[in-house]
């Protein structure tokens, strides 16, 4: 299998690293390997699985610049069958320190080759950028999974990172595909969400998901016990509604 | 006056854009002058504000990278004593453009010399990353107001965002302050909200503002009509609640 799916979106706090956490412990907890892969120098992913950014000497920083074997920098987590490639602050600086790599666009894919084996998805968290980490990302990517919050700025948004998409296809990645268009702190009771929503799927049709992410604490709670919400709250609505969108995810022709 | 205060946060969506929008339209309401810069390629300030990105022809793009003149670009508002130097998507161009040019860190400084003393105030809406765009803001600025979400993985990038303000300050701009520490989008209901606010008035003592923004929907669809808050519902908590920031802006030794 080995399918790389990259989490992104340049608007900020939409719920990409939720969505990175959450969906890569269901499918863990489905019985897939997976690897959770930090691209974000503010490393949420990392401490939402537990794990101190200030306290790592080498992270996926080193596997870009400096060479390191991804195989000695992964990392167990609390979750069974999920492994961390971690991010700390160090990760800022590769963003410059890219630029006059030969062949910068294509970084991660290279440092991934020796490692994509070992899991069945490898999921990456992408800071709220389309700098050189998220093109790296999209570079190395099977797919591309786009969390939305259901408000206006974020749908302003997506036209753009759609055109980012499609030139990282045409220029490095003619395989990258749309994983899907994932609606996230849905509000059933405000009707500026439940617009959005039908604007969105309107507009992208059954590349959405069916499974709407509602807003839901347990899911902003989780994070400050370095857990996934199923390890926190497995009764929780945030929780059921990431198992699902796992399902929906791993019987891909049942999307909507 | 000219004070140029920008408003950043390396973590996304804690309400820089809303915070960017709402107070200069209430300084603008409090018969101050104002301008509004927008240096985020989203340019959510600058449709936040009515005007669509897509149909300009100049932006403060042009401003940094082909040294068009600012009082040239500035834009007209739908609220009096409030203008706008608007964004479009060129503007992600530029933090890869900046990087090869000498004083990179100083061209908005530069840029903003011919304009600045026309306003009172000069608001500066940052992207969610501390490149070359936000970096160029700080180096301008007199002080930086940061929103604070209140939220875990907003908390957690507190420290690394005072580092970096500190860090500008030692290489690019000794004058500069910090202006306060806004908590947004805070829910009283929920204790999670409670527990990070106690926190972060517990750390930075009264930095903070006495000064809270309440999550509330309008101001989330006031986006969508171009306009700011008190032009969309004035009597709502939302609106209120900016208002209020901006009179406690302006007795600056009101602060708690
Ligand atoms: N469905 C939800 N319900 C309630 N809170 C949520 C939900 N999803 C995410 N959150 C919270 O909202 C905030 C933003 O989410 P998150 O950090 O995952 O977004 P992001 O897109 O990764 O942000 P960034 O752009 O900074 O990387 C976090 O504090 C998170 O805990
Ligand atoms: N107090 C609030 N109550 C409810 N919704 C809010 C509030 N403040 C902001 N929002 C909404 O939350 C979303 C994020 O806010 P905003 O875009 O201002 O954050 P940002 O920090 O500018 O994001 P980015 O990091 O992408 O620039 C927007 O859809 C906005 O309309
Ligand atoms: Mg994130
Ligand atoms: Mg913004």
């Amino acid at each position: 299998m080995a399918k790389i799916i990259v989490v992104a979106n340049q608007k900020g706090g939409v719920g990409k690293t939720t969505t990175s956490v959450n969906l890569s412990a269901s499918l863990a907890i489905a019985e897939r390997s997976v690897l959770l892969i930090d691209m974000d120098p503010q490393a949420n992913a990392t401490s939402g699985l537990g794990v101190d950014p200030r306290t790592l000497t080498r992270t996926v920083y080193d596997c870009l610049v400096k060479g390191a074997k991804t195989t000695e920098v992964v990392l167990p987590t609390n979750v069974p069958k999920l492994s961390l490639l971690p991010a700390n602050a160090d990760l800022v600086g590769a963003e410059v320190e890219l630029v006059s790599i030969p062949n910068r666009e294509r970084i991660l894919k290279t440092a991934l080759e020796d490692i994509r084996h070992q899991y069945d998805f490898l999921i990456v968290d992408c800071p709220p950028a389309l700098g050189l980490l998220t093109i790296n990302a999209l570079v190395a990517a099977s797919s591309v999974l786009i969390p939305v919050q259901c408000e206006y700025y974020a749908m302003e948004g997506l036209g753009r990172l759609m055109a980012n998409v499609k030139r990282v296809q045409d220029s490095f990645n003619p395989a990258l595909e749309l994983e899907g268009i994932l609606l996230t702190m849905y509000d059933s009771r405000n009707s500026l969400a439940r617009q959005v929503a039908e604007e969105i799927r309107g507009h992208f049709k059954d590349t959405v998901y069916r499974s709407i992410i509602p807003r839901n604490v347990t899911l902003a709670e989780a994070p400050s016990y370095g857990r996934p919400v199923m390890l926190y709250n497995a009764a929780s609505t945030g929780s059921q509604a990431y198992l699902e969108l796992a399902k929906e995810f791993l019987n891909h022709g049942e999307k909507s």
